[in-house]
């Protein structure tokens, strides 16, 4: 389960600030994903009381709500990944970054897609530099892309381009996987599918053994 | 049986700052960092294990203006019913309760009574309408809330509120589960010439693939 608690002193219209917190729940907690079961009480509750003195915020078509909507996203993005690194049993946090998408909506499901593959999780846990299962799980998303568009680099060493793998130096990126499990740090997957403007991220972990023996003994 | 709220931050340690960079600057402070705003977190005796805190409030001084967004999941646990009811018919809240140990989700209509005599009592407290306060459980599947013991913890934990970072970072290690990090996070910015505040905590590590709406 997840839950959340959000708080401003903002002053934001009702219907506005209802519509922040959607859109950012969408970039953020909806983005995550640590073992694909979604829980019965996932929550975020977001509170703003007004009292900063600031002017209030009663229309999206203006700066000041694009400032507020972007601080939104920043720190429930900043809760989401926090989630995602402390996912049970996990060694590592994986950012999956979609660009050349369509739209925001397209290149989120690609990237929660390759966030949520069982098989790209294990291979990261294993330091195996697996394009084809992360290509595997961009391409059974939901979403139509021309595959000899897909590109696919893991940190900054190109696995994949024009849908055809590279030649790429295994050990180097096997070590990248390894140094990001032994430090507790961030492996990055980037996507591109195309030339479009849409671009997101999504949140997952590495799946370990431990992600088992956590769940095994505790109940339900 | 109710530990004290500065003892909170012994029990797990804070997660890594994860936060994107942008016109901000994080400040402490988490849920408390907004002005206006208040937390506590206390051991109410409800996990099954240890004496970690278990038992959160987030109080407003004003009545703020409420959003949420809750799981899709058709078997969904009493609190997100109830929340979910509560903001069908108000834009308005002043409190969060939460507890940890029992997620009170497929306990029927006992559960969803429980939430509603937790939410009346917290209400009582603060000198609040009812509708006024909102619920988030999280722990074990398939148990009820230990209502009895939160609802005498709740005098403590209501007296143990603070504006405080500490007051912040102990609600947030008082919601976590299996969790092995706490998440609390706050920035500061100027909106049109003036500063204002974003502050938030979360908890989570399994069983996790949110879809709210």
């Amino acid at each position: 389960t997840m839950l959340g608690v959000i708080t401003t002193d903002a002053l934001v219209a009702s219907n506005i600030w209802r519509e922040m917190v959607r859109i950012s729940v969408n970039r953020s907690f909806n983005q995550i994903t640590v073992d694909g079961d979604t829980s019965t009480n996932d929550s975020v509750i977001a509170l703003a009381s007004g009292i900063s003195g600031s002017n209030k915020i009663s229309s999206f078509d203006n700066y000041e709500a694009h400032q507020l909507q972007a601080c939104l996203d920043a720190v429930m993005q900043g809760l989401a990944k926090s989630i995602a690194w402390d996912g049970e049993g996990a060694t590592c946090l994986i950012e999956v970054h979609v660009t050349g998408a369509k739209n925001e909506t397209d290149a989120a499901k690609i990237a929660r897609s390759v966030a949520s593959s069982s098989l790209a999780k294990a291979a990261v846990y294993g330091r195996d530099p697996n394009w084809g299962r992360i290509a595997c799980a961009a391409g059974y998303a939901g979403v139509d892309f021309d595959l000899n568009e897909l590109q696919i680099l893991l940190g900054d060493i190109p696995l994949m381009s024009k849908g055809q793998p590279l030649p790429f130096d295994r050990v180097a990126a096997s070590d990248y996987l390894r140094q990001a499990g032994q430090t507790h740090g961030t492996v990055e997957i980037h996507i591109s599918i195309g030339n479009g403007q849409g671009s997101s991220k999504g949140w997952g972990c590495d799946l370990s053994y431990d992600y088992v023996k956590i769940n095994a003994e505790y109940t339900t | 049986i109710c530990a004290d709220v500065d003892l909170a931050s012994r029990y797990i340690p804070a997660a890594p700052i994860l936060l994107p960079d942008g016109p901000w600057k994080q400040i402490p402070g988490g849920v408390t960092a907004a002005q206006g705003f208040k937390a506590a977190g206390i051991y109410g005796g409800l996990r099954a294990k240890g004496e970690k805190p278990d038992l959160a409030l987030v109080a407003c001084d004003v009545d703020a203006i409420a959003a949420g967004t809750f799981t899709t999941n058709i078997v969904a646990a009493a609190p997100v019913i109830y929340c979910r009811r509560l903001l069908e018919n108000s834009t308005m809240a002043r409190a969060v309760l939460i507890n940890a140990g029992q997620a009170n989700a497929a306990t029927g209509d006992a559960g969803y009574q429980d939430t509603i005599d937790c939410a009346n009592a917290l209400a009582e407290h603060l000198n609040l309408r009812s509708d006024r306060v909102l619920i988030e459980s999280t722990g074990v599947i398939g148990q009820r809330i230990k209502k009895e013991a939160l609802l005498r913890a709740l005098p403590k934990l209501v007296d143990s509120l603070s504006s405080t970072v500490e007051g912040a970072d102990s609600a947030a290690i008082a919601i976590t589960t299996t969790d092995l990090v706490s998440k609390s996070i706050a920035i500061e910015t100027e909106v049109g010439g003036t500063t204002i505040r974003v502050g938030g905590m979360a908890k989570g590590s399994g069983m996790i693939h949110p879809n709210m709406a």
